[in-house]
């Protein structure tokens, strides 16, 4: 999903 | 990677530095809220247990480990170390009342139903309530050290810069996640009356009444 690029925030 | 997420991330560093440091070199936890010193842990074990399953950049593997360990040792200063120092009367937040409806909303409100996306949702909620503890301990006691105040500006600095990171990846990279808008927001409102006192009484010693 979309939102999981955030994961390669801290 | 954007200016806003990297001057974020160097400010976050720099609050959970400066923190520990001034308990080390002070040898004393005065005025310091261990329960949100504690949440903050749990905030980064709950958010990071993704060190395990996957590299994402050494950069994003060394801050993780860096803001986990950092975490660990200022509760083990507190509790432990310097537990004499420990102002356990001021620090009364009622945690549970905090940890307990964002489990619950972890639970509810999540974008996927997996173990590790819940315990990534909690991680956002907590992390956006996780400060009241130490604001509430400050206006009970009615003042804090310049040194803490430096601490607190910069970790609400910290999520005020993400907010313009989430801006800045959703014009440029097309994306955005609610949730981890809508806690960051949060999360960055219960430090406005505390940007107002001190950018307004910046210099010599606080007198707050958050």
């Amino acid at each position: 999903q979309l939102h999981n690029k955030l994961k390669d925030e801290l | 990677m954007n200016i806003f997420r990297l001057i974020g991330d160097l400010s976050h560093l720099a609050a959970i530095i400066i923190l520990l440091l001034k308990i080390w070199k002070s040898r004393s936890c005065a005025g310091i809220s261990g329960k949100s010193q504690i949440l903050f842990a749990i905030v980064f074990t709950t958010r990071y247990l993704d060190l395990l399953t996957s590299f994402i950049s050494l950069y994003n593997t060394c801050m993780k480990v860096i803001y986990i360990g950092c975490a660990y040792a200022t509760v083990y200063l507190i509790y432990m170390k310097f537990r004499a120092t420990y102002d356990g009367n001021h620090d009364s937040f009622r945690v549970e009342f905090l940890v307990v409806p964002v489990g619950g909303l972890a639970v509810l409100i999540n974008h996927d139903f997996s173990f590790l996306e819940i315990l990534w949702t909690f991680s956002i909620y907590l992390e956006s309530v996780a400060i009241l503890p130490q604001l509430f301990m400050i206006s009970k006691t009615g003042e804090a050290e310049t040194i803490t105040t430096h601490y607190l500006f910069c970790l609400g600095l910290y999520r005020a810069l993400y907010l313009f990171n989430w801006i800045w990846r959703f014009y440029f990279e097309g994306f955005f996640d609610m949730i981890a808008i809508v806690a960051g927001v949060v999360q960055t409102v219960l430090y406005c009356d505390f940007f107002y006192l001190y950018v307004t009484k910046d210099g010599k010693g606080y007198r707050f009444s958050i």
